[in-house]
């Protein structure tokens, strides 16, 4: 079966969309990747090419149910890579579904399908939030990649997102383990970096991945296109980065 | 009785608390001025020197009633300066509220106090969401300021928020309206900046500010230090841009 993965943080602004879109094309080069927009935002589905005006039903109905997956999914770009795209009616989900059945259990329930045997690894990119979308996230992963920017905010803020992970996995998901802490938008010009980078590292030991992703304008630049780094300028710091990320998260995960 | 402004976009990272912050700061050179910390992950509190472990009972004991606000307001580094801290229940107010009676109005109930008088401006940092914790700055606002950062994914967010404000406006709180849309984190040196900004002023034209939030790496050391930029870098172009701010938001409300 496909190991999941959450790209989730609470704080705001870190890297979450942009890492999961394009770790997951990077990823997409050797193995089937499907990529699920949790975010009511809807911006991983955008960066991957999908206008507004053409979602229809997406991550909500899988959660509503009722519909299957493979009638939900979308291809993008890559040949390997396939997307669950964000639908309007996402932005409402947190109030509808805290009193159903199972609530925290939705997306994890909609995944234990036979059709998602054709992926190797499902990335969900969540909203930057600890409410029910990033709960069903968490519920439903194997593992959780936290993208950290270099700012003092964001570091201020990182215990909350592992203090969750503990608490699912003592209650909710007991599978459910921290894959890494991924430190984004790197500014070498900048000591705010560096001393960030150095707190985390001294924390967190190995559970931080030794690839760091630099702050890189071409990265903020392609969504707008609507393609992953790699097809936009494949020759950017940016490229080279999330490509070092893919060898490293699997290379991380044979000796896991 | 004091005007009320809520610091709102539901896309993460793109300067709110930065801008409360500092806005705040600049106005209590001349104006008593109260701010709200309704986001849980306690960013405004950090902000102006409130460490973590001194938070008691804070915004949530506000939102959940019982205890006068004076009781519930601290002094900050700045005479006439008060902040309202997030306590740490706050990360369970959405769940906790979403059953209770007025639960959007819980907050607009608890400053329709008279300590309230003693303000001239309160301003009310929010979560990077739409949920509860927001709607209650919206029901309590008489207007929203927007900070918007200059990339791509913030711009294609605006919408959700203009939308939201107007809806507010016609359901729960008709005096509500958009004070202003925020440029932030503007980077002379790249386009992408430019094309943003272009794009903001063609669409939204006098609703936003014509003072330009440069990047400026001191406004992101700032905190570390749990002050405002104004006293920890007074001469960098943060502080000018915020104090530039300051007085553009008091003429903007004497013509409106
Ligand atoms: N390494 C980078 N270099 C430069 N810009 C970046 C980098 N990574 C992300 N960005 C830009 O920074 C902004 C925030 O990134 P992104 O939207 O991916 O974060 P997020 O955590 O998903 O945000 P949200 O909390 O709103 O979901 C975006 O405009 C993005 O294009
Ligand atoms: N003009 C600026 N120049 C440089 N850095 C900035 C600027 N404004 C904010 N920052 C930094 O960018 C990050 C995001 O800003 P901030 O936390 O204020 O945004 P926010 O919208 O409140 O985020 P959230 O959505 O998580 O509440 C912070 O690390 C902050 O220090
Ligand atoms: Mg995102
Ligand atoms: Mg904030």
């Amino acid at each position: 079966p496909p190991r999941i993965t959450a790209f989730a943080n609470q704080k705001g602004g870190v890297g979450k969309t942009t890492s999961a879109i394009n770790l997951a094309a990077a990823l997409a080069q050797s193995r089937r990747v499907l990529l699920i927009d949790l975010d009511p935002q809807g911006n991983a589905s955008t960066g991957l090419g999908i206008p507004r005006h053409e979602r229809g039903a997406g991550s909500y109905a899988a959660l509503a149910g009722g519909q299957s997956l493979a009638a939900l999914t979308r291809p993008t770009m890559l040949d390997k890579l396939t997307i669950l795209p964000a639908d309007p009616d996402l932005a409402g989900a947190e109030v509808e579904l805290a009193a159903t059945e199972r609530r925290e259990h939705r997306l994890a329930d909609a995944l234990a399908v036979p059709d998602m045997a054709g992926f190797d690894d499902i990335f969900i990119d969540c909203p930057p939030s600890l409410g029910l979308l990033t709960l069903n996230a968490l519920v439903a992963a194997d593992s959780v990649l936290v993208p950290l920017q270099c700012e003092f905010f964001a570091l201020e803020g990182v215990s909350q997102i592992t203090r969750t992970i503990d608490r699912v996995a003592r209650s909710l998901n007991p599978r459910l383990a921290l894959e890494g802490i991924l430190l984004t938008m790197f500014d070498r010009r900048n000591n705010l970096s560096e001393l960030v980078a150095a707190d985390v590292r001294a924390f967190f030991g190995a559970k931080v991945f030794a690839t760091v992703i630099p702050r890189n304008i071409r990265l903020s630049e392609a969504p707008s296109h609507g393609l992953p780094i790699a097809l936009y300028d494949p020759r950017s710091p940016g490229t080279a980065a999330y490509e070092a990320l893919a060898v490293e998260f699997l290379a991380r995960r044979k000796m896991a």
